[in-house]
């Protein structure tokens, strides 16, 4: 009944162009933190190097890298299923035996939140042997070591795998049940330990350093568990 | 769905869309570099709100009839978004890691009075 063009019924009221577009992205800024799961805008205290993150989201066919560095997601229409997929960029620190590396990934989950592990995978990339007389297969060892203990001591064996290394290449190694015992666990850091050697010589790139286009990663695709459905079916 | 022009009067959507590196946002999301938001404006008369192609359900119509008719006369009617799609986005989040999300209900498509 308002003779403005505001709905008055939405409580919109009527106000000039500028101003109802500024109230309209402040709304959206609200309305994309709290769909995202997020309480607040990240704080990008440093970044990936371009290189890695340019080499994982070609390796997820999330979309397409422009020759600008840009990336253009895919023309499909995105599913309606809450799950969602995860990159984290492992933190290396390189174990006093000059053997492996050890990996560290941070996650946080919400107080109360349950994350349920769809897929997850480790992404190593491994160089060819330099000696061609070698064997161009490798073993492979990833282990779950303890958080703050010395590297090398108290670790469990996730996966082991034969390694074809007679090109450089990447190479992945399932973690999916290694993932959810460690986050059903309410952990944070999870701790890997990566063993790539070739007569004491390390195949497996762990350069942690700026613009590495070889640092390993972590992918995972999760979805939130609806713990209030499980809650109705009790019920009932 | 009505297009909104200039002069808004009657309820229509409007286009609009937001760059992420307008708002300084575009350090943490990664794609896509903006979306088309939208949104629902606009007055819902009497005589408009059951039309269709304006009503946003068969409910609103039979509900604009019995106002028309002098029954329940004290709802009102409103604009809004009757069709909305999703969006995929990529962006870090506090640890730093890369999250591809498909986030429902993101862009408004059409609008209809309730």
């Amino acid at each position: 009944g308002s003779p403005s063009p505001g709905c008055a019924s939405c409580g919109l009221p009527s106000m000039e162009r500028d101003a109802e577009e500024r109230l309209m992205t402040e709304i959206a800024k609200q309305q994309i933190l709290e769909k995202l799961h997020l309480k607040e805008r990240p704080n990008i205290t440093h970044t990936v190097p371009r290189a890695a993150l340019l080499t994982a989201l070609r390796k997820l066919h999330s979309g397409r890298v422009r020759q600008d560095g840009t990336l253009e997601l895919q023309n499909e229409i995105p599913t309606r299923d809450p799950g969602y997929e995860i990159v984290s960029f492992a933190d290396i620190s390189k174990m006093d035996s000059g053997e492996g590396a050890s990996l560290n990934f941070q996650f946080q989950q919400e107080r109360g939140q349950s994350i349920q592990v769809l897929e997850s995978s480790l992404w190593i990339y491994a160089r060819s042997s330099e000696d061609p007389r070698r064997d161009s297969r490798l073993f492979a060892r990833v282990f779950l070591s303890a958080v703050g203990e010395v590297s090398g001591s108290n670790r469990t064996l996730v996966i082991e795998k034969m390694l074809e290394v007679q090109d450089s290449n990447w190479h992945t190694f399932p973690i999916t049940r290694t993932l959810q015992s460690f986050l059903d666990g309410g952990q944070r850091r999870l701790q890997l330990e990566v063993s790539c050697d070739e007569d004491g010589k390390n195949l497996c790139s762990f350069d942690d350093t700026a613009n590495s286009a070889h640092q390993p990663f972590l992918v995972a695709k999760v979805r939130l568990r609806d713990d209030r459905s499980k809650h109705v079916l009790r019920k009932r | 769905s009505l297009r909104c022009g200039n002069v808004v009067s009657v309820c229509c959507k409007r286009e609009f869309y937001i760059k992420f590196k307008d708002i300084q946002w575009d350090e943490w999301i990664i794609a896509p570099e903006g979306y088309h938001m939208n949104y629902c404006i606009g007055q819902c008369p009497q005589h408009l709100a059951g039309s269709p192609g304006i009503a946003s359900s068969f409910h609103a119509t039979v509900f604009s009839q019995l106002k028309i008719n002098g029954i329940n006369t004290a709802t009102t009617s409103c604009c809004v978004p009757t069709e909305r799609r999703p969006l995929s986005m990529v962006f870090f989040d506090s640890q730093h890691s890369i999250v591809k999300m498909d986030v429902p209900d993101m862009i408004v498509e059409s609008c209809g009075c309730t």
